[in-house]
């Protein structure tokens, strides 16, 4: 079962002026990320099971929270996966997907079946060396995605070559 | 590449060949150009001196001179362009880079930063900054908004309600910012959007400046009783990755784009992947 009141509890939690400010001492900068993120997780499952009934599936659905650093294992293992996004205002908007993986192409369609523009780039190195010890995928894929105000749309993408053997990103060197 | 630049149908970027620095923003669509150098440096946080005993801290922006410390005088620099995004990496140092973006139908500069974990091995404490440099005549004005409503014109060393003696040439002309600030002259704009409430300013005409990340050594004695000096996951420092998008416009046209861009960014679209197809959603 999901649950948003835990997150709605850690956010209430982070209105004190410490919390917003980042004046709190560390132990408590730590306990309310600890609380943001226990909240965050029980309200994915929420927002899952909501997706799951609107979509009338039971296959599990996959929040990427380290995607800023190019972490997300479903798009990296997955051969065939869907991305599905929400657009919370109330004007259409055209949003670059970045999402790591292993393959160097794929085939991207939108909410329509058209064929959409993708490409996989290297991930930076500053990216390859902040994952630290578990390195991750080699590559990003890149589409351009869109979504209607207030609504959703879905991509689906398809791995088109097998994963080949990738070199670790390097700076020039000087 | 003798003349690394970046372009789509808005915006054609120049970079300086020998220094890797952004050295000029071109507005294609209406025909205009403004030169706009962007750096990050580093104020040296004040321990407390013959002045005050006041130290720079979690409560206390207070650094020890008004001009910061580059981070780097040159960047390592890699071009990347493809018919989706055309991209400069910028490595200023072990522990500062950035990518700069350029998207096809996107009227705006991408500025995404990394930065961290701060050095302090020298025993300094380090306030990160993000400054464009450009030659708007702005007459000490700049501008930032009030949780994204209102936004309000800031004069240097000046308030709108009484006489102030300025005592910190720097940190008393620091704002909140929460979405976005800007410089303008009589007919150009220059707009920097963020992804987070930072602090921001403009110390010298033309410029403005934003704060991405610091890491302190000492108590600023208002009550936390401990350093600003975030240790991370691994014990290091913390990493801090951002964004920032710029936008040059006619100081007429401008709220036309960075009033729904701001939006954008503060809430953009949820992603979710499925395995396989996935659910069916109607729009």
């Amino acid at each position: 079962p999901g649950d948003s009141s835990m997150l709605r509890e850690a956010v209430a939690v982070a209105q004190h002026h410490d919390a917003v400010a980042g004046t709190e001492r560390q132990h408590v900068a730590d306990d309310y990320a600890r609380q943001l993120a226990k909240g965050w997780d029980s309200c994915q499952v929420l927002v899952a099971n909501a997706l799951s009934i609107l979509g009338g599936t039971k296959e599990p659905l996959i929040f990427c929270n380290a995607l800023n650093i190019s972490v997300c294992p479903l798009s990296e293992t997955t051969p065939h996966f869907t991305v599905i996004l929400y657009n919370p205002l109330a004007w259409g908007v055209t949003w670059p997907v970045r999402l790591p993986v292993r393959a160097t192409s794929y085939a991207v369609t939108d909410p329509q079946g058209q064929p959409v523009a993708s490409q996989v780039v290297p991930v930076s190195s500053v990216t390859w060396w902040l994952r630290g010890s578990t390195r991750g995928a080699p590559g990003e894929l890149l589409f351009q995605a869109w979504a209607p105000p207030l609504g959703f749309s879905t991509f689906e993408v398809k791995q088109l070559s097998p994963g080949a053997p990738w070199e670790p990103p390097r700076w020039p060197s000087g | 590449d003798p003349e690394p630049q970046l372009e789509n149908e808005y915006l054609r970027i120049r970079f300086d060949p020998i220094t890797g620095h952004l050295l000029e923003i071109q507005n294609l669509a209406k025909g205009f150009s403004l030169p706009v150098f962007q750096s990050f440096y580093w104020y040296n946080a004040s321990a407390g001196d013959g002045l005050s005993p006041q130290a720079s801290g979690a409560y206390i922006f207070r650094p020890n001179t008004s001009t910061p410390i580059p981070v780097a005088k040159h960047a390592a620099t890699r071009l990347l362009k493809t018919a989706l995004v055309q991209e400069l990496h910028q490595n200023f140092s072990a522990w500062c880079s950035q990518v700069l973006r350029l998207r096809p139908g996107h009227p705006y500069l991408e500025l995404e930063w990394t930065v961290g974990p701060i050095p302090v091995a020298d025993g300094l404490g380090k306030e990160v900054i993000s400054r464009f440099e450009t030659p708007l005549r702005t007459a000490g004005r700049f501008y930032t908004d009030s949780n994204g409503r209102q936004v309000l014109e800031r004069r240097r060393d000046f308030r709108p309600t009484w006489n102030l003696s300025q005592s910190e040439p720097v940190a008393g002309n620091y704002y909140p910012v929460n979405t976005r600030i800007f410089i303008k002259d009589e007919k150009v704009q220059l707009t920097v959007l963020t992804d987070r409430s930072q602090g921001g300013s403009s110390i010298l005409d033309g410029s403005l400046e934003l704060m991405v990340h610091r890491r302190l050594l000492n108590d600023d004695n208002r009550g936390l009783g401990e350093p600003l000096d975030e240790p991370g996951a691994d014990g290091r420092g913390l990493v801090v990755r951002g964004q920032h998008l710029v936008l040059l416009d006619t100081a007429a046209a401008a709220a036309d784009q960075h009033r729904p861009r701001a939006q954008e960014m503060v809430t953009p679209p949820s992603v979710v992947l499925a395995p396989g197809p996935g659910p069916r959603l109607r729009w």
